[in-house]
């Protein structure tokens, strides 16, 4: 553990809470897409099936339940007891075009053709473009609330954390997994255009719209 | 260099 991979794992813990907190304090999913959302209780469910059959730490184990959990609690929130709030009519990309590329891919590419290991090269090739639906909602209405872009930005850089992590390790500890690191890469890029617009707009107070 | 068998990441 370094403190990349740790300043990662909590930004990504911050990124869930906050989505959580916003939800429950507004009582409202406006600005969300349940879409991303179920992609990410995809990656998590597929990624962590090693929960049983690999120890890593006490550590490890808490986040993979805790990412698993609060995955269905927000799909709940969302699909169930705030189910009137939710964006139906904005949140309309097909998520079967990055579900079913990402399976193809991880059945072509991955480290060893193995049930659990191609579901966890499925589950990191998912994960690298799930966010796209909800940059999709945001693009088509043209604006964030600026809770939705405080998570969006720790979601985002929790990846770009883990990629420092990974130069690291690769230097202090011969370590590294090219299909993470790709992954990861691209899962960064695609928030670039959003972290410019969150810096630039967002942290001097102003709301992020996006240009007409 | 080498890849870890199990992934010890998130």
């Amino acid at each position: 553990m370094n403190i990349f991979r740790l300043l990662g794992d909590l930004s990504h813990l911050v990124a869930i809470i906050i989505l959580l907190l916003k939800i429950w304090k507004t009582r409202s999913c406006a600005g969300i897409s349940g879409k991303s959302q179920i992609l990410f209780a995809i990656v998590y469910t597929t990624r962590y099936l090693d929960l049983f059959t690999t120890y890593v730490s006490t550590y490890n184990t808490f986040m993979k339940l805790v990412f698993i959990m609060t995955s269905i609690v927000t799909i709940f929130l969302m699909n169930a007891k705030f189910k009137a709030t939710y964006d139906h009519n904005h949140d309309t990309f097909r998520i079967e075009f990055l579900i079913l590329p990402a399976l193809v891919l991880a059945l072509l590419i991955n480290n060893e053709f193995t049930i659990i290991e191609v579901l966890w090269t499925f589950s990191i090739y998912l994960e690298s473009v799930a966010i796209l639906p909800q940059l999709f909602l945001v693009s088509k209405t043209g604006e964030a609330e600026s809770i939705t872009s405080h998570y969006l930005f720790a979601l985002g850089s929790y990846r770009g954390l883990y990629l420092l992590n990974w130069v690291y390790r690769y230097y202090a500890e011969d370590h590294y997994d090219l299909i993470a690191i790709v992954a990861g890469l691209v899962q960064t890029i695609l928030y670039c255009d959003f972290f410019y617009l969150y810096i630039t707009k967002v942290l001097k107070g102003k709301k992020l719209q996006l240009p007409a | 260099y080498h890849v870890l068998a199990k992934h010890d990441e998130l």
